[in-house]
């Protein structure tokens, strides 16, 4: 008789259980409506079988976003893990959603689901990507905006990871900054 | 410790046959 390694039947489970959201934008329609949970994913498999079945950002129509979070936080400033939270934010150019939009995104879901900040990862709360004309954005959201040392960690280790350039300078908002701004950029509090 | 993944582990995953 062969005797199977476990390796090839069981699958690999995550740190976390993650549910990546989706939202698609109908102005006839309020913000919370325009929300809706795809699935939820506890292995590298399913991680897999969820990411290969669905659009990649870049075909998305603009002003649709997806969000990874941990199981149990809503993507919005609102949820008990947000509101004192805030966000390391990509902003991309029009020309790279072409060259680098999908290839930040997935890199971003590796990084989470796959805890690349070390003890830090718990301060992770998800990510969120949002297609728009005007130009596209990525985020981290993080649970604690005063919580420097967790928060510097993962920016360095998220620039890295992504192939920032190391002159290329990106700034941490925090949530209530971001709601309650006057113009269009929110003041960062760290870079 | 934590369940941690890294890049090339994960993406080794990507176009495995799926598990029953």
């Amino acid at each position: 008789q062969k005797v199977v390694s476990p390796e090839s039947y069981i699958k690999h489970p995550l740190q976390n259980k993650w549910a990546l959201w989706f939202f698609k934008n109908d102005k006839s329609k309020t913000w919370q409506a325009n929300l809706r949970l795809i699935s939820k994913f506890d292995t590298v498999e399913d991680f897999w079988a969820l990411y290969n079945h669905i659009q990649l950002s870049s075909n998305l129509m603009s002003g649709c976003d997806y969000s990874l979070f941990k199981d149990g936080i809503e993507p919005m400033w609102e949820d008990e893990q947000n509101r004192r939270g805030g966000r390391w934010l990509i902003t991309l150019s029009k020309q790279q959603r072409k060259a680098d939009l999908d290839r930040f995104w997935l890199e971003t879901l590796l990084c989470l689901v796959g805890e690349a900040f070390d003890d830090h990862s718990d301060d992770v709360c998800g990510a969120v990507i949002n297609i728009r004309a005007k130009g596209d954005k990525i985020a981290i959201w993080t649970t604690d905006y005063e919580n420097k040392e967790a928060i510097t960690h993962i920016g360095r280790v998220y620039k890295e990871r992504l192939g920032v350039p190391p002159k290329v300078i990106i700034g941490y908002q925090s949530h209530a900054d971001t709601a309650t701004k006057s113009g269009s950029t929110t003041k960062n509090k760290f870079v | 410790g934590k369940r941690q993944y890294d890049r090339d582990f994960l993406l080794g995953f990507q176009f495995m046959p799926a598990c029953v």
